[in-house]
């Protein structure tokens, strides 16, 4: 799992 | 990046200006939740924590920085500026930050992605970010009549959230692997919970009265 791009949101 | 969450993070941001000018220009908090901005600013405090180690985009960045300077700033006006903190009524805003913030924090324990220091806290931030309207919300029950300003702040707010339920169903069918049960979930009762609130507000738009809120 690729944390960038899990959490891009706010 | 999608059409939906590029307007919700606007609301998001007009939400938080619309209260901090207010506070700002009139030099008044009154009808405002010091307890909501606590958590909120816990709610990014908590999120954010990745924001000098993992850079996602300018544009994430800048916003993380934003969301948290104006929520801290919004705590500093209410408890410690000479004029703006005599307008705080303590007494109708009486709700326990401890009630909300220890089921979130066990939550957040047992129910995550990953058992990790960071991924748990993340997962706190989302919890709490549900419920931290609650105080709010309580508050404008009571007091009854809403001026504007804060009217519209708690608008803006439902209608960010309701944006990101659009974006989620944006991403859901045009990315592949898009699926976060955790977030959806808590972001679904976060939006349920401005239901009443909308309901009264839509009322009053329409009937172009003073908005009101029931006892």
């Amino acid at each position: 799992r690729d944390w960038d791009y899990d959490h891009d949101e706010l | 990046m999608n059409i939906f969450r590029l307007a919700g993070d606007m609301t998001h941001l007009a939400s938080v200006l619309v209260l901090l000018l207010k506070i700002h220009t009139i030099k008044s908090c009154a009808g405002v939740s010091l307890k909501t901005q606590e958590l909120y600013a816990l709610v990014f405090a908590t999120r954010y924590l990745d924001i000098f180690f993992n850079f996602v985009s300018f544009y994430n960045t800048i916003m993380k920085l934003i969301f948290l300077g104006s929520s801290f700033s919004i705590v500093w006006y209410i408890r410690r500026h000479r004029i703006v903190r005599r307008s705080y009524d303590k007494d109708q805003d009486t709700f326990r930050h401890l009630f909300l913030l220890l089921p979130c924090l066990l939550l957040a324990l047992v129910i995550n992605e990953r058992f990790t220091f960071k991924e748990v806290l993340w997962t706190f931030s989302l919890y709490l970010e549900a419920v931290a309207i609650l105080p709010q919300l309580v508050l404008l029950q009571r007091t009854r009549n809403i001026d504007n300003l804060t009217g519209q702040y708690v608008f803006l707010l439902g209608a960010y959230r309701a944006l990101y339920i659009l974006n989620w169903i944006y991403r859901y069918f045009t990315e592949e692997h898009y699926v976060h049960w955790i977030t959806w979930i808590a972001g679904t009762i976060q939006t349920l919970l401005y239901g009443d609130f909308f309901y009264y507000y839509f009322q009053s738009w329409k009937n172009n009265v003073r908005l009101e809120l029931p006892a």
